[in-house]
C-alpha cells in the first residue's frame, strides 16, 4: 500500500 | 502526528469519557441520543475495517480499540441496562438517522478515493461521521434544556473535529503530497452543523447560565 493510501488518522 | 491532531483524539476521547461518565454517575441517558451513538458505532465500525490488515502504530490500534468498544459500550447500555434505559428520550428521539445511512453510503459509492470495500466504507465512514451529530442536536433543541455533561460532550465532540481541520491544514502545508479532501470537506461541514450549538453553549458560559436552544 502506498503511504498515502494508509490512512494513518483516526 | 502532530499537536492538532493530537490535541483533536484527545478531546474525542474526552468527549466519550464525559459521556460515559454521565450515563454511568447519573445512570441516566435523558437528553442522549441513542440514534447518534450507534451512527457514530457504525462510523468506527466501518472506518476501522484495516485494523488488523495495517498496522500504522501501537497508538494508532489502542485508540481504534477504544473508539470501536467505548461506542458499541453506550449502544449497549443505552438499549439494555435496566435502570439507564427507562431514561432514554424514545419519544424525543424521532430523527429518521437511517435516511442518514442510506445519503451516507450512495455519497461513497459516488465520491470515493478508490473503488475498492475499504475505500468505499471508509468514505461511508467519513460522510455518515459529519451527519451523525444531527439526531443529537435535534433532540436537545426539542428537550429545550441541556444538562452540564450533555452539553461539554457536544461541546468535545465538536471541538474534535474543529483540531482536525488545524490538523489537515499543517499537513497541506508541511507534507508534499496530502491530499484528503473527502475528509476536510465532510470535516468542514460536521464542524460547522456545530457552530449553531457552540454559539449558544459560548453564550451560556459567559452568561454563566443553564445552556437554552431556541425551540
Amino acid at each position: 500500500m502506498e503511504p498515502s493510501d494508509l490512512k494513518d488518522e483516526l | 502526528m502532530n499537536i492538532f491532531r493530537f490535541a483533536g483524539d484527545m478531546t474525542h476521547l474526552i468527549s466519550i469519557l464525559v459521556l460515559l461518565l454521565k450515563i454511568y454517575a447519573t445512570k441516566s441517558c435523558s437528553g442522549i441520543s441513542l440514534k447518534t451513538q450507534e451512527l457514530y458505532a457504525l462510523v468506527f465500525l466501518t472506518r476501522y475495517l484495516d485494523l488488523f490488515t495495517d498496522f500504522i502504530s501501537v497508538y494508532n490500534t489502542i485508540m481504534k480499540l477504544v473508539f470501536i468498544a467505548s461506542s458499541l459500550a453506550v449502544v449497549c447500555c443505552m438499549r439494555m441496562h435496566r435502570v439507564v434505559r427507562r431514561s432514554y428520550d424514545k419519544d424525543l428521539d424521532t430523527f429518521r438517522h437511517y435516511f442518514l445511512i442510506l445519503a451516507s453510503f450512495v455519497l461513497a459509492l459516488l465520491v470515493n478515493e478508490k473503488f475498492t470495500f475499504q475505500e468505499i466504507f471508509w468514505a461511508f465512514s467519513i460522510y455518515l461521521e459529519a451527519l451523525a451529530i444531527l439526531p443529537q442536536l435535534v433532540l436537545l433543541q426539542r428537550s429545550g434544556n441541556v444538562d452540564n455533561l450533555t452539553g461539554q460532550y457536544v461541546f468535545f465532540l465538536g471541538a474534535y473535529r474543529a483540531f482536525y481541520i488545524l490538523n489537515w491544514i499543517y499537513r497541506y502545508f508541511t507534507e508534499q503530497h496530502f491530499s484528503r479532501w473527502i475528509a476536510c470537506v465532510s470535516g468542514l461541514v460536521q464542524t460547522v452543523l456545530y457552530a449553531d450549538f457552540f454559539y449558544y453553549y459560548f453564550i451560556s458560559w459567559k452568561n454563566n447560565a443553564k445552556m437554552q436552544l431556541p425551540a
